[in-house]
């Protein structure tokens, strides 16, 4: 599997490390996939790279690999954000992968292996839910909203209404909160809040896990949450170009 | 005080 720069995959394990220590990466034609639990219990995390994400990928035989993240990082940090990466797994030899990476300009080629790991995943099956909420808005608004109103308190509750989308965050000596309405007047797509709603909720979710969740803003400019009374919350990243997303679910605080 | 809930019983573990 070849990825035309190391940025994606320094991205999505910035986007996914403060969570999930290790985790098995399914790999098969369709691309490469990985579902993980925090040790927390409190969220589950979804990558899936496609095909489409790749500049070449070939996979002959379904393989699971089991990423220790630390170790992966160490290599990654080797890498610079526009190199090329080659990722190979051999079927015959299923105790390392190898990651190549290629700068073409400076004509520099580095190779590295990575041990696999034998990991006793749990995978859950996630249902198409019919959501009560959605929200769609640009990501770096998502994080800044949600890094502000993690400062003011533990509890960011997030409710739908005709008013708009509202984020509160109440804390022991001060309490915040903001309103963003649907976006009329703008005319990227990645610039708009869009929300949609069949009937008002209200939920409320842990702001330090929320924040965790915001990292992934450097994978796609526009974020997804997708609410439903009692319900986890989705937030959902799509890449551009079709060549994958990642989608955490949040548990919510309650009563 | 608001109970963290955990996401386990929310899907079916396959």
């Amino acid at each position: 599997a070849r990825l035309p720069r190391s940025a994606v995959l320094k991205k999505i394990l910035d986007s996914v490390k403060d969570l999930v220590k290790e985790t098995n990466w399914d790999c098969n034609e369709e691309g490469m996939s990985m579902q993980a639990l925090d040790t927390g219990r409190i969220v589950l995390v979804e990558v899936m790279l496609r095909e489409a994400a790749f500049e070449s990928y070939a996979c002959e035989v379904p393989m699971t690999l089991g990423i220790d993240m630390e170790p992966f990082g160490k290599v990654l940090r080797c890498a610079g954000g526009d190199e090329k990466v080659t990722i190979k797994a051999s079927r015959n030899d299923q105790d390392h992968i190898e990651l190549v990476f290629e700068n073409e300009e400076k004509e520099r080629m580095s190779a590295f292996e990575l041990k696999l790991m034998d990991i006793d995943g749990e995978h859950m099956a996630v249902p198409d839910a019919e959501w009560g909420a959605e929200i769609s808005m640009p990501s770096s608004e998502f994080k800044k909203i949600v890094m502000d109103l993690a400062e003011i308190g533990s509890d960011l509750t997030i409710a739908v209404s005709k008013l708009g989308v509202t984020f509160t965050a109440q804390g022991n000596n001060c309490k915040g909160s903001m309103v963003l309405q649907p976006s009329t007047a703008v005319d990227k797509k990645s610039e708009q809040v869009a929300i949609s709603f069949t009937e008002p909720l209200e939920m409320t979710f842990a702001a330090p896990y929320m924040k965790m969740i915001t990292k992934a803003a450097a994978l796609s400019s526009t974020v997804t949450l997708s609410l439903d009374e009692a319900c986890p919350i989705c937030v959902r990243y799509e890449m551009e170009d079709n060549a994958g997303h990642i989608k955490y679910y949040l548990a919510p605080k309650e009563d | 005080a608001l109970m963290q809930r955990e996401i386990v019983p929310y899907f079916e573990a396959l």
